[in-house]
């Protein structure tokens, strides 16, 4: 028996919104620990992994390992159901057809229920821990947001250099070029808004921008972005959690 | 010009 409460509907819903226009079907694996998911995007390119933790729940719950298979588009119009501020269970049994959600309003004492039909999915599960990476940059998510949004306009590659005293995100495209460089500072008032660049051999490496646009949509869940590259694995880009993440893993383009 | 890899030429499927 699974029941999951967050104290606020908005929480799972943001989460949701993050990442529900690159990925259709998804299982969420959901045990002792919480619930986590993984899915790869149609072109096989971009690989969505969220881990939230029980402590970002208010009350959790789950006695046996139990596998949710849902189709977000289903799952986001039901969520839409819901308000930010309401409290919201979700409740399942073992071998479970469907998902129940719950929306509490405490105040105005009503309550909302919801079932969603579950599927089975068949889906990889691709190993993805225990990468190593030539740098780790930690930025303000809305800053990063804002220069993949700027350079997409020029093209659609998108191409970051990380030296040991900059972070430069390059479009080069057919109206003209442009290029943002990012320098690592420690904000005392903001720590949020502190750039900070570790840096093991510099990285030069292109990404396809329609994927950075996927990627930023996850901007809202937290302050700060981590990014992690280097060229001999798909880059990290995460959003903390309070407990727990969003992490994309994204292929980097090549020339031939 | 630049060509797309896919996540498959890095990961090792479980």
């Amino acid at each position: 028996m699974l029941e999951a409460k967050f104290e606020e509907a908005s929480l799972f819903k943001k989460v949701i919104d993050s990442f529900k226009d690159c990925v259709q079907l998804v299982n969420f694996n959901c045990s002792e620990h919480g619930i986590a998911a993984q899915a790869v995007d149609d072109s096989r390119v971009l690989l969505v992994s969220l881990s939230i933790g029980t402590e970002s729940f208010q009350d959790f719950r789950c006695d046996r390992n139990v596998t949710l298979g849902a189709d977000l588009s289903s799952l986001s119009k039901i969520l839409r159901c819901g308000n930010n501020n309401d409290n919201l269970t979700l409740i399942a049994d073992d071998t479970p057809d469907s998902l129940l959600l719950l929306f509490e309003d405490t105040k105005k004492d009503r309550i909302s229920e919801y079932s969603l039909k579950l599927m089975d999915i068949d889906a990889d599960f691709l190993d993805i821990e225990g990468m190593q990476y030539d740098t780790t940059i930690t930025m303000p998510s809305a800053e990063f947001a804002k220069v993949v949004r700027d350079l997409n306009q020029l093209s659609d590659s998108l191409n970051i250099l990380v030296t040991k005293d900059t972070v430069k995100f390059v479009a080069e495209g057919d109206i003209g070029s442009g290029s943002v460089i990012v320098k690592p500072h420690t904000d005392m008032d903001k720590p949020d808004d502190s750039v900070k660049v570790e840096l093991d051999k510099p990285v030069d490496l292109t990404f396809g921008s329609k994927y950075l646009l996927d990627i930023i949509k996850g901007a809202g869940l937290s302050n700060q972005i981590t990014i992690k590259l280097s060229s001999e694995t798909p880059a990290l880009f995460e959003f903390g959690l309070q407990s727990g993440y969003l992490q994309f893993f994204l292929a980097p383009k090549f020339n031939e | 010009a630049m060509r797309q890899k896919t996540l498959m030429s890095f990961f090792k499927k479980d």
